[in-house]
């Protein structure tokens, strides 16, 4: 069980809050704004009125003893700067930060933090990728142009081996996972086959999965 | 290769629209603000100057030839409704919209668009299970509680066998994949020995997962 302190309750340190409660964490939220306090004050564990640019009142939260602090201020690139140089200046060592701009990104790569969140762009890309590869639900990156990815089997591939399958990209692509209702079929043989709404789980390079992703409309 | 429309040109519409050119397909930018159409009117395929609560403006750019048109107005909830009602009143049939509220999707909901996107809130919650979860660098959910994880081999688990690895949770988790370097190893048997810095896939249920991904801090 970790504790961690979101600075800033819009709508995406709100979800951030209010996710890791869930998850068993402790979380503190800390807003200038009091309806945003009052709203949160029975969900977080602990919540506090304080305008975050002061570095006293930030003190007297005393978040130094939190796994990590996320400064989550988005239209005030000002204050959010301002908080990350007073945390800093009191010695946390975890700090998230949700930036608006690039601008704002590169102050705060050169305050250093540890990590740097983009919500609008992130889920730009997320988006662009399910309306162009609508058959793939789900994708994990292993980097050097290799993926993981989801598929859903439908009619048109019904009673198809999966050696078939994956003929056209044999040594490129790999059927490692199975799911069929709820069951998990691990490496599955060559001579597997697959059935409507089976889920599918298939690795390799990008330029081979995409190219077999089509059959999956 | 695919038509899409993007209507409303802030950080996710920009992001969306310079995504979708670059995964070849083409795309219309429109927005009311000159100054973004001119950053962008290089970068697109077509871009328009258009009030689009005015719909003769709509009309005109007759995105009816669209795989998807993307609402992606956000401050301006009333633009954006009366948008999707001119895009409904075209016969568009595939219409994604960002939403801002919870208020903005039930009317979203009611008037029947085919996705709703809430960036702020999905990347709260990813942010979350990265905070929480620092080992896990991607996952994917299959559904009924199951994931497929990527976890990085550290110093401390190096050398030891996968079966070795997964003795605690050995009918609920399966290692169904290792990346080693650039190689693709598909299915390692259960004495495949893990080396530091290897990338392995795991699927199972979510709580023998997460107790697993403890031991790779
Ligand atoms: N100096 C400050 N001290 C404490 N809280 C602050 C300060 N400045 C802004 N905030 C709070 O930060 C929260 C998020 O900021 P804001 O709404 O500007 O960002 P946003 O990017 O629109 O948020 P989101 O997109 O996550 O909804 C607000 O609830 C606001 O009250
Ligand atoms: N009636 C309209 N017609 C065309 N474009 C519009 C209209 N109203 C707003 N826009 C445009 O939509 C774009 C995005 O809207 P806005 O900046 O309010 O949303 P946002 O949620 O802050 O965006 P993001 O978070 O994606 O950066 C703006 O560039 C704006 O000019």
């Amino acid at each position: 069980m970790a504790q961690y302190a979101v600075i800033g309750l819009g709508r995406f340190g709100t979800t951030l809050a209010l996710q890791l409660v869930k998850m068993g964490h402790d979380v503190v939220g800390i807003d200038s704004d009091r309806r945003v306090i009052e709203m949160l004050s029975d969900s977080l564990t602990y919540t506090a009125i304080a305008d975050v640019t002061d570095d006293h009142a930030l003190r007297e939260l005393n978040p130094i003893d939190y796994d990590a602090v996320i400064v989550a201020i988005g239209e005030n690139m000002q204050a959010s700067l301002i908080c990350v140089v007073h945390l800093k200046n009191m010695g946390i060592e975890n700090i998230w930060v949700k930036a608006t701009t690039q601008a704002h990104h590169l102050i705060l790569s050169r305050l250093g933090v540890n990590r740097i969140i983009h919500p609008e762009e992130e889920m730009g890309t997320r988006t662009a990728q399910a309306l162009a590869y609508p058959m793939i639900r789900e994708y994990m990156a292993l980097g050097n142009r290799q993926y993981v990815v989801e598929v859903k089997v439908t009619a048109g591939l019904a009673g198809t081996a999966l050696a078939e399958l994956l003929e056209s990209v044999k040594d490129d692509v790999f059927g490692i996972l199975v799911k069929r209702r709820e069951q998990l079929i691990p490496c599955p043989a060559a001579q597997f086959v697959i059935e409507a709404n089976d889920t599918v789980v298939l690795a390799g390079n990008r330029t081979s999965l995409m190219k077999l992703a089509a059959r999956f409309v």
